[in-house]
């Protein structure tokens, strides 16, 4: 048999080796190229929303520039006009669409910190809204979970989808705080 | 072993790669909603 | 030569001017604060000679520069999302001020003038990074200039009638520009250069856009580029962190690539192929497995896929690299065509390794890309020999030739290092359905059935399985190939030494077996 590295002695000798030391591995045996945060599966075009090399993930709708009509570029007379925002004063909606588009951003807990206050929990393993259903009467409550009909905010759907759950308090969010 | 040339090759791109762009470098600065980065909860949604 | 007396404070009164202009938004969006500042330009005899536009944009780029490098090594902003704002702040100014003036440099259907101006200023802008990458070494910031580069590509791309007549010109000069600052030339850059040329615009333009595909030579030659920066560090099994990151910055481009324009990289594997480092599988196996959309490609795990049934096989693949201009010296392109013709003189065979070894020292012994394109040549030139015969490539119709002959002298004449290139070379037409991948797949089978000794059957393994056992996207003709290998029992693949010498191997072979049955 080929006793150097050019034969399949050689290629065993790497093959342990890299077993000890990862940093060997990746020429050799490659890494899972389906977790550099680009969804090979999309239908469309990755490049428009291409994050850049050193990005894990794609932009985000609002980072994509795309080119308006000047017309419609009038932030710079009207940005002093508008009132600033008072996440309050806003539909949960909005406040979902906050959530739901501010990845990474400050907005995106400002947005939660809101939903909480008006009895919204987030659910950290479903990843989920979830509200009481009104006047709901609970199948099961102790002192840690709870069981009955809730509101849950569909994101695919955009509404909210009344569902049966058991609610491990633990799995709940507490009030988000910046 | 690396050439002398790309020995030096290496040296200014590991200083470099501690100086990695950030993504806002190719951004336009936006002076309404800019972009606030920050640490979310690792289980809130992240795309 | 120094600058006349008085223009540095010229160019630091007015730049400073500018960007004031630029602060109260009106300026920003305002031609008629534009005409104003043009006419203050003037008024300081800037715009008076050629030499003088220059000295300003030297001035100019360097003064905006040290700001920014100011604010960068002030301990407090450092790394803070403030600095990098203020930074902005001065380079958005300069670059949207460059912009104006390319915009409106000339007649507006005239665009020479803007392109000149446009390449001046790029040109400028390079040659202080350079100047400043080599001086300031490892205290050097790439994202001065990333900015000014970005912001005023997006400027220049906006959708105008004036830009869109520029819109080619514009990307062959930032072509150019970042060929000039390619990581050889400023490592210190190459983080900042990897994320301007994958820039979602930059790609959209290149390879999307500009009709008749106009600009892909152009960015062909970036890739190269950066594919030779790395190659020295691929070529360590070892990767440093720094590497690592670059390389898979370099992955994740080459996916949007396979995904969005595979035709892209299926035009230009050859090119890129040739200057990866033979370790370098997984990337090399990215680039090879890709394949044009308009085709389907069949399982290549269903049983009896009669291969040489496949339309697509009669196809040659287009290849832009023109590979007889790349087999040197010359007389040995003659030497070798006259024994492709007439299969003599004999001693072309003999003294064939002498022609791909050049040196003795182990690792570098040959010249992988007069390898290559010795391959690729004699292979392409075998199907066309084939083809005169109304025959197409098959066991039977491959052998026996002067294109065979060459082939089988480099597998037993060539060391293991030479084999084990060859075959690389050779491993590297095993794409999408086409006849080349049929013909060189058919010469694998061939040469291992043919094998007088059991080290080429190895090698011929070795080559095709370290492709295998990389993690996925893996070319369709690699796997028909390794499939037909070890299923057909005209091989008797599975009664080699070599697939039994160690339990880890065995293991290997019998979990690919799996996956491909």
């Amino acid at each position: 048999m080929v006793s150097d590295q050019f034969g399949v002695v050689g290629l065993l000798a790497f093959l342990r080796a890299a077993e000890s030391d990862p940093n060997l591995v990746s020429l050799a045996l490659g890494q899972d190229l389906t977790v550099l945060g680009l969804n090979l599966n999309s239908p469309e075009n990755l490049y428009p929303s291409f994050g850049g090399p050193w990005a894990d993930h794609p932009c985000r709708p609002q980072d994509v520039d795309f080119h308006v009509p000047p017309e419609y570029i009038i932030n710079h007379a009207i940005r002093n006009k508008l009132s600033p925002m008072k996440l309050n004063q806003y539909k949960e909606d909005v406040l979902f669409f906050m959530f739901y588009t501010s990845v990474g951003d400050v907005l995106q807990v400002a947005a939660a910190a809101e939903l909480y206050s008006r009895e919204w929990r987030y659910h950290m393993e479903e990843k989920v809204w979830i509200t009481q259903v009104p006047g709901m009467v609970f199948l099961e409550k102790t002192a840690s979970y709870e069981r009955g009909t809730y509101y849950f905010f569909d994101v695919q759907s955009w509404r909210k989808v009344a569902k049966e759950f058991h609610l491990d308090y633990s799995k709940l969010e507490a009030r988000p705080n910046l | 072993p690396l050439q002398k040339e790309h020995q030096t090759q290496f040296q200014l791109m590991e200083s470099a790669f501690y100086h990695m762009p950030h993504p806002s470098d190719t951004e336009r600065v936006r002076h309404y909603l800019p972009r606030n980065p920050y640490n979310t909860p690792p289980y809130y949604i992240q795309a | 030569y120094e600058d006349p007396p008085g223009l540095v404070d010229k160019t630091e009164y007015l730049i400073r001017e500018w960007i004031n202009i630029y602060t109260t938004h009106q300026g920003r969006d305002s031609t008629k604060s534009f005409s104003v500042f043009v006419h203050q330009m003037n008024l300081h005899g800037i715009l008076k000679t050629d030499d003088l536009i220059t000295r300003f944009f030297r001035l100019s780029t360097q003064i905006c520069i040290d700001t920014c490098y100011r604010i960068l090594c002030d301990k407090s902003t450092l790394n803070s999302t403030g600095g990098r704002s203020k930074c902005y702040h001065t380079l958005d100014a300069f670059v949207r001020l460059v912009a104006l003036l390319v915009k409106h440099s000339g007649e507006s259907s005239n665009t020479t003038t803007k392109v000149q101006l446009l390449n001046k200023v790029l040109g400028i802008v390079a040659g202080v990074l350079l100047q400043d990458h080599d001086n300031r070494l490892g205290e050097f910031h790439q994202m001065p200039y990333q900015r000014v580069f970005t912001m005023l590509f997006l400027e220049l791309n906006a959708p105008e009638p004036v830009l869109e007549a520029l819109n080619f010109h514009v990307l062959t000069a930032y072509c150019h520009t970042f060929h000039i600052l390619r990581p050889a030339k400023a490592a210190g850059f190459c983080y900042a250069w990897l994320e301007l040329i994958s820039h979602r615009v930059f790609i959209g333009r290149m390879l999307a856009t500009t009709p008749q595909q106009k600009c892909w030579p152009l960015y062909s030659q970036l890739l190269v580029d950066l594919f030779k920066y790395l190659a020295p560090f691929l070529r360590n099994a070892e990767l440093a962190k720094p590497v690592t990151m670059l390389y898979k910055g370099t992955l994740r481009v080459l996916l949007v690539l396979l995904h969005d324009f595979p035709e892209f990289l299926c035009d230009n594997y050859y090119g890129f192929c040739d200057v990866i480092p033979p370790n370098c599988i997984q990337m090399r196996n990215l680039i090879l497995s890709a394949f044009p959309r308009t085709m389907r490609l069949p399982d290549p795990f269903i049983p009896n896929l009669k291969v040489d049934m496949l339309p697509e096989i009669t196809y040659a693949p287009r290849i832009l690299t023109n590979i007889a201009a790349t087999i040197s010296p010359p007389q040995f392109k003659k030497d070798l065509d006259s024994y492709l013709k007439a299969r003599a003189p004999v001693t072309f065979l003999s003294e064939l390794r002498s022609n791909l070894q050049v040196s003795n020292e182990p690792g570098i012994r040959y010249n992988i890309s007069l390898m290559n394109a010795l391959v690729l040549y004699v292979g392409t030139q075998a199907i066309a020999y084939i083809k005169n015969k109304s025959h197409s490539p098959s066991m039977s119709t491959i052998a026996h030739s002067a294109h065979m002959d060459i082939f089988q002298n480099l597998t037993v004449d060539l060391d293991t290092e030479g084999r084990y290139l060859f075959f690389n070379a050779m491993a590297n037409q095993l794409r999408y359905p086409n006849s080349h991948t049929h013909y060189f797949s058919c010469t694998f089978l061939y040469l291992f059935a043919e094998a007088n000794t059991e080290v080429i059957q190895e090698q011929i393994t070795r080559v095709l399985l370290e492709r295998l056992i990389v993690n996925r996207p893996h070319p369709w003709g690699l796997l028909i190939t390794f499939i037909e290998l070890i299923k057909n029992p005209t091989y008797k693949f599975w009664q080699h030494q070599f697939v039994h010498c160690a339990p880890e191997i065995e293991k290997l072979f019998e979990s690919v077996a799996r996956s491909c049955f």
